[in-house]
């Protein structure tokens, strides 16, 4: 699974992720990545892309769970995709990782794997790359 | 406001299953999915162009699971999944259960801005791709040795009754 969150000049925010699935996978299944809520969702004050065990973040309704504990909850952005992604789904039995950007630019990287591909550029145009949890 | 994007390529990773030509490679399909984002906010463009060219960049690359190198499903096909969320006009768009469709978060840019849907799946998303002018490919395209050989690996561990042996072929993970 990949995803991104961006933040423009205008302080518009958008999310975005495109997956294969997962392998040897029957039935049509679909997991968290379409679902608009599950492992893709954005607002006005905070944008997520998720990618882990799907049906989990299907339940928990993970990347709206995040941005309405900010929205409603003025719950601190990092600390809401710390609870959803490091608390409510692995205490449920699943297991991922999620990005997060919040209309304020900050943005929080969570995953309870062993690594995440991951990187974020800010306006000076510096990727910074990331793949394991000690990089 | 200072444009920021942030990306991911997938929480499947794991050193062991990767070598260095590997790690290189994906690092720098990260950084190049990084610079095609920047450069759209740089040029002033919404949030959602950065994010659609940062992506499409990810699923052209062979290492991530999504695009091309996606997993194989039980059936031996490569079948993709995207959305797109505006967060100024919670406009929406996702694509699900696609086998032709070179980039999927292009098709779910186009059910959002084309159609009066949010989502679509199956041959209905492929024929909307058509009717929308979108690159469409010969399933072949999305095929990567590598995922296949974990299809073959995961085939064998379930037809023996093993649990999946790691992350790369359990069940949940691409």
């Amino acid at each position: 699974t990949v995803g991104a969150v961006a933040l423009d000049a205008q302080g518009r925010l958008a999310a975005g992720t495109s997956t294969g699935g997962m392998t040897n996978k029957r039935y049509g299944r679909v997991g968290d990545s379409p679902i608009i809520g599950s492992g893709t969702y954005a607002d006005a004050r905070c944008a997520v892309s998720g990618t882990g065990w799907g049906e989990y973040y299907i339940r928990a309704v993970a990347a709206h769970d995040i941005c309405a504990r900010v929205a409603y909850g003025k719950q601190d952005l990092r600390e809401a995709a710390e609870s959803v992604i490091n608390r409510e789904i692995p205490a449920a039995g699943g297991n991922g990782g999620a990005i997060v950007l919040g209309a304020d630019g900050r943005f929080a990287l969570p995953f309870n794997t062993e690594g995440m591909y991951r990187g974020w550029i800010d306006a000076k145009g510096e990727p910074q790359v990331a793949l394991f949890k000690d990089d | 406001v200072r444009p920021v994007l942030v990306i991911h390529g997938g929480a499947g990773v794991i050193r062991a299953g990767m070598d260095r030509a590997e790690e290189d490679a994906a690092r720098a399909a990260l950084a190049q999915a990084l610079r095609a984002g920047q450069a759209e906010l740089a040029a002033g463009k919404p949030a959602l162009d950065a994010v659609v060219a940062a992506i499409t960049v990810l699923e052209d690359a062979p290492m991530f699971n999504a695009g091309r190198g996606a997993v194989f499903t039980h059936d031996g096909k490569n079948e993709l999944d995207a959305a797109l969320m505006d967060g100024s006009g919670r406009r929406a768009g996702a694509i699900a259960g696609v086998h032709r469709v070179k980039n999927p978060i292009v098709l779910a840019r186009a059910v959002m801005d084309k159609s009066r849907h949010v989502m679509m799946v199956g041959d209905g998303a492929e024929a909307f791709a058509r009717e929308q002018g979108l690159p469409l490919v010969d399933p072949s395209y999305f095929r990567t040795e590598k995922r296949w050989q974990q299809l073959q690996k995961a085939l064998k561990e379930e037809a023996a009754g093993q649990a999946h042996a790691d992350v790369e072929t359990a069940k949940h993970f691409g």
